[in-house]
């Protein structure tokens, strides 16, 4: 099963 | 007081152009250095990052003396902008507390000046810190390529895989009616710089993307006559376009990963 990630958990708060 | 003057509104026409459809609402972070905008889509799957530096010379004038974040409705700023002939001197103009962004643009034989006043808006969006990273593989081909195997691999399915290996780069899609393969083999001896294809390596990469987001990012091919795509293993591609004398494009897209 291929799920699409999110963006925001590759790249930390700034 | 923030007043930045652009050459060429063409450019700054085809940016929100390119941007409006995924990115409705966006803050513009003005700075001496220049402007930049970072925003997320609705589903959080693509980050855009623009990069405006005021020290190039698409600028004729650009002042800021204080920091300040413009929210603007991209859609309305797309309206606005089609009422400037493509060869307008374009000026963007701001209070230091704004309330309001001033559109002006100058046609070329200086008969005709419009000015137009866009509300600006309250926008909460998160940034992210996106990091200075060495990319397993950084490709580099023409625009209007890219584009084509985008709206080609499109027809068949959702998602395309991109395969980086030292000959080339491979894009293949594989949906419920059939397959497709567009192979691209790396070509550096043609004369023009812009029309070659190059792979640069360190590591192969395999990943899959969403081309609904990778179509809507060929939005901006006019921008530039390359775009280079960098990849990762399991991290997000950067699709950029480079824009001339002012700085660049770039989109980030989330990878789809077995789960």
């Amino acid at each position: 099963m291929i799920g699409q990630q999110k963006i925001y958990s590759f790249f930390r708060v700034a | 007081m923030f007043e930045a003057k652009m050459l060429q509104s063409s450019v700054l026409k085809k940016i929100i152009e390119s941007l409006k459809d995924l990115f409705s609402d966006a803050n513009f972070d003005c700075s001496s250095s220049g402007i930049t905008l970072q925003d997320m889509d609705s589903s959080h799957v693509a980050l855009c990052y623009l990069k405006l530096r005021s020290d190039e010379e698409g600028f004729e004038d650009y002042r800021c003396d204080r920091n300040i974040t413009l929210g603007v409705n991209l859609v309305l700023m797309s309206k606005i902008l089609k009422c400037a002939g493509n060869d307008d001197v374009i000026t963007l103009r701001a209070e230091d507390e704004p309330n309001i962004l001033t559109f002006i643009f100058d046609s070329k034989n200086g008969e005709r000046v419009s000015k137009y006043d866009i509300k600006l808006m309250e926008i909460d969006s998160e940034l992210l810190g996106i990091p200075d990273t060495e990319y397993s593989c950084v490709v580099k081909m023409p625009s209007h390529e890219f584009q084509r195997i985008c709206s080609n691999l499109s027809q068949l399915g959702d998602s395309v895989t991109v395969d980086c290996h030292k000959e080339g780069v491979d894009f293949k899609v594989a949906g419920e009616q059939g397959s497709g393969a567009i192979k691209l083999k790396q070509n550096t001896t043609v004369d023009k710089e812009e029309d070659q294809v190059s792979v640069e390596l360190n590591e192969a990469v395999t990943q899959s993307f969403a081309l609904k987001f990778l179509c809507a990012f060929t939005k901006a091919t006019s921008l530039s006559d390359t775009v280079s795509l960098s990849l990762t293993q399991d991290t997000p591609i950067v699709v950029e376009y480079p824009i001339a004398q002012h700085g660049y494009l770039r989109f980030y897209l989330a990878p789809k990963i077995e789960e």
